[in-house]
């Protein structure tokens, strides 16, 4: 599940994260 | 000692609430009531669309970018997307702040978020609508209702059921320590697909249902069935993503457009 959704995983992980376009 | 608990719960909930979101009901219904110096702008055809682009949303249509030259439609599906990834990122930091849930299996937490932000975005998505159109680029513009339905098909099937959905739900007059609740709520649902540890979650989302029922007799006390009435608001909103989702998925397969990678990890295999 994990694989399949690495930006949400991510964004998860990590205090804030810029998700550009 | 367990009313106390509740309360720091709700307290807890509430102020990860104010400080992770930045459009609040309180700051949308101040704007939407005109009780601020500068009114937003009104996008209400093609040609104050256009204004509002090369001044409001300059960044988010890249006005020197790729899509300058696409038609409005499209530019508009664009903005969503972004105010939609905005908010999913807003959604995760709030959802890491609820008590527990950052405790949570990891596959649990990317499970409850895939399935709960377009629910909680488009609860919260109500308190920047009135009947007439809804705020746009942090509530310094405003677009019609009108004009979105005036936009081609499917485009224009896009909106419009969210803004049925506001009304009624605006109608419950909830505020944002409400809404707070609410949307950890949402997010909190023992019953998405495929989550492992779901006597975990079924324990937090009762305590998190409880405090809002609390929350909810104490806050609105002429109106004792507030709470059975929010429970309903969960379903309509399932049913409201899944048919957006099925929007987007004709979108993605009629138009020439392009979905955000965020986004489109959240679509895949959803329903």
């Amino acid at each position: 599940l994990k694989e399949k959704h690495k930006i949400l995983h991510q964004l998860l992980q990590n205090s804030t994260s810029p998700v550009d376009l | 000692p367990q009313l106390a608990d509740q309360k720091t719960l709700a307290k807890q909930i509430y102020e990860a609430y104010l400080k992770n979101f930045n459009m609040n009901k309180a700051k949308a219904r101040t704007i939407l009531t005109g009780k601020t110096s500068t009114p937003p702008f009104v996008i209400h055809d093609m040609e104050t669309l256009q204004l509002a682009e090369q001044t409001l949303v300059a960044k988010m249509v890249g006005s020197a970018g790729a899509l300058k030259d696409r038609e409005a439609e499209v530019r508009i599906f664009h903005c969503c997307q972004c105010t939609s990834v905005e908010t999913v990122t807003e959604l995760t930091e709030f959802a890491k702040s609820v008590p527990g849930f950052s405790s949570l299996d990891l596959n649990d937490q990317v499970t409850l978020l895939k399935y709960g932000v377009y629910e909680a975005l488009f609860a919260m998505l109500a308190s920047s609508m009135n009947k007439d159109g809804l705020l746009v680029a942090y509530g310094s513009g405003f677009i019609t209702r009108e004009f979105l339905k005036s936009l081609r098909r499917p485009f224009s099937d896009m909106m419009e059921p969210k803004f049925q959905f506001a009304m009624k739900f605006n109608a419950l007059e909830l505020d944002d320590s409400d809404l707070a609740l609410f949307v950890a709520a949402i997010i909190c649902c023992g019953d998405r697909p495929g989550l492992v540890n779901v006597a975990h979650i079924e324990r937090m989302q009762e305590s998190i249902v409880q405090v809002l029922q609390h929350h909810l007799l104490a806050n609105h006390p002429d109106d004792t069935f507030l709470f059975p009435k929010l429970l309903q608001k969960l379903a309509d909103l399932r049913q409201l993503v899944t048919e957006h989702a099925q929007l987007v998925q004709e979108i993605k397969k009629t138009e020439d457009t392009s979905l955000h990678p965020l986004l489109q990890e959240i679509y895949r295999d959803m329903y």
